[in-house]
């Protein structure tokens, strides 16, 4: 049974595609066998392994719309024991139109149950909302991970995340808890990061993991390289935040 | 008749909110009757203006999903010349309440029929979604403004972005047209940037405005003063940047 992790967050922009590629690349570095799955219908996390999304195909869409097999779709990304299952652009509808399926929200549970057994760890990037495409990935998951940048508007939506989350677990999916809270962007000049840094270490305690994330340039550059950042620059802070950070997430199995 | 402005794009965390409250707060300093609209359910602009989304009772979610007055609900900023109706976390099921609405994606422009000629201009915040919130806020607008990050996923966007303004243009809004393309967060020291400001200005020609935002740490702490930027540093390099931005704005008339 592989260990099936989901990176939400409504707030847009605080590294949940980053977090994604980085931690799935670092997942297979370690010899996991690990599948990223995108579910945003921008796409980055499939244009950030290097896939055009243009070119992709199929893609989640087919197959929690459509009902396709997840396995026609899957994609070798550059690194061993690395698959993608991309997003492309049809993605855009499919809140509306999953809107008045049967069980709308289990579509991706359901349509991963015949490959699922094939990996060690399952990734999902997830949208900046909290819709239909979020509700399915809450509903198939067994945890969230939480990236949650080092700024002020950072700490509002959390209340709302949490109570999608508790939501999810009473009606969709009874056994969903919070994998951990990450802290993302880190920026060690400036003054307002410590505030909201204190803030959330009070208010998730012991689920906010030990590694922060640095702001890192690399980190940005290395998707116009379609490369995780170990891939692309391996020395960078960026890479070994993310190294560390995997080693957490292992270490807490 | 008031100018009515969208501030857009689906790409998470590129500045729209930053861009709607500090654009607002120049309008007003320049005694031009301003309406902020905050249409995204974590409702940030909301915040960022000093009022807590959970003491806000009435907010736009009783205006287009219940029909309330919209003068009901319209609160008088710290500003002169500043208003905003502000969001509260009810928003958070209004897309999927909506759906099956009569002419749902025109609910915000008949909502403002009786205010809207009390103002100059009307600036809109959207969440970083194509949703029926966002669709609402293209179908009630005359033109957007297009907060773009200088990063790579920054371009991936602008596709889906642009097809959607078409849409709304052909289907439900004639008027509709760019304002204008924002560059945001800019920071000269790092190379990436440069690469993605010349393909913006290659994509978008003469829309992009002449002046860019820099990255400046006063923008992101402003908001957790409850203030825009002009009333909590008035020096910093962001205050100047968005009077610049907004003179051209106002110029474009
Ligand atoms: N630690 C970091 N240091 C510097 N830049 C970063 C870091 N993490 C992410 N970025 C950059 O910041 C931007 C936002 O990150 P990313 O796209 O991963 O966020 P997201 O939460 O997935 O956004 P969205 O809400 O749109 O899905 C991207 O351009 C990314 O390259
Ligand atoms: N020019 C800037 N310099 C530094 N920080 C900035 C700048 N513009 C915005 N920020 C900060 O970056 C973060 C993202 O900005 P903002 O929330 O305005 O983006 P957004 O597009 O509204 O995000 P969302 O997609 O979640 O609605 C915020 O914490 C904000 O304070
Ligand atoms: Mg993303
Ligand atoms: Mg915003």
């Amino acid at each position: 049974m592989p260990k099936m992790i989901a990176v939400a967050n409504q707030k847009g922009g605080v590294g949940k595609t980053t977090t994604a590629i980085n931690v799935s690349a670092c997942l297979a570095e370690l010899g996991k066998k690990t599948l990223l799955i995108d579910t945003d219908p921008q796409a980055n996390a499939t244009s950030g392994l290097g896939f055009d999304p243009k070119q992709v195909e199929k893609s989640i869409y087919h197959v929690i719309v459509d009902g396709m097999a997840a396995a026609d779709v899957i994609l070798t990304a550059e690194m061993e024991y690395l698959n993608l299952l991309p997003a492309n652009h049809d993605l855009i509808g499919a809140e509306v139109e999953m809107a008045s399926l049967i069980a709308r929200e289990s579509r991706l549970k359901s349509s991963l149950k015949d490959i699922r057994d094939r990996y060690d760890y399952i990734i999902i990037d997830c949208p900046p909302s909290l819709g239909l495409l979020t509700l399915n990935t809450l509903t198939a998951c067994d945890s969230v991970l939480i990236p949650i940048q080092c700024e002020y508007y950072a700490l509002e939506g959390l209340g709302q995340l949490l109570k999608t989350i508790i939501l999810v677990r009473d009606n969709l999916n009874p056994k969903l808890e919070i994998e951990g809270v990450l802290l993302t962007m880190q920026d060690r000049r400036v003054k307002l990061s410590y505030r909201v840094i204190s803030e959330v270490r009070n208010f998730f305690k012991g689920e906010v993991y030990k590694t922060a994330i640095p702001r890192n340039v690399r980190l940005s550059e290395a998707p116009s390289f379609g490369k995780p950042v170990i891939l692309y620059d391996n020395s960078s802070s960026g890479a070994q935040a993310y190294r560390e950070l995997t080693k957490e997430i292992v270490a807490n199995e």
